[in-house]
């Protein structure tokens, strides 16, 4: 189980731009 | 073409679009003691991207609860006290809904990006930080 963090680092990185 | 540094004074978005970019905005903001604003605007994009299929269902009700928890809950916080009260009071009644809508954070991540545009992104613009960089 993910904990809430995790989640919302996961959250925040998914919407960073990627690597150009 | 046209160095990255100049580009990132178009516009916030294009500041928010090159990863260097977010590095160095990050910096001047944890000087100004704000990285939560830029989190709490790319939680919130994050947030709306997640897919609507069945198994995300229960993952977008516990990120909302986190999003909301980390960010808004806490009065005292830079997101929190920058939010309109009404905004807060939209999200608080759709956390209580059983279905979550993936526009429910976008008013208030406006209202934190309005504030970016006319304070924190023309400050960074002028910091000593981004001057450095050029």
């Amino acid at each position: 189980i993910d904990s809430e963090d995790d989640l919302l680092q996961e959250c925040i990185s998914s919407a960073m731009p990627k690597k150009k | 073409p046209t160095p990255p540094f100049l580009k990132w004074a178009e516009s916030l978005h294009s500041l928010l679009d090159d990863q260097d970019g977010i590095h160095l905005f990050r910096m001047f903001l944890k000087q100004e003691d704000c990285t939560d604003m830029l989190d709490f605007w790319f939680a919130c994009s994050g947030f709306r991207k997640l897919e609507a299929n069945e198994s995300n269902e229960e993952k977008k009700g516990k990120l909302a609860k986190a999003i909301y928890k980390k960010f808004i809950l806490d009065t005292n916080g830079i997101v929190s006290r920058q939010i309109k009260p009404a905004t807060k009071s939209f999200i608080r009644d759709s956390l209580m809904k059983l279905t979550i809508d993936p526009a429910m954070f976008d008013q208030a991540q406006t209202e934190i990006q309005t504030i970016m545009e006319d304070n924190t992104y023309p400050l960074f613009l002028k910091s000593d930080i981004y001057l450095e960089y050029t």
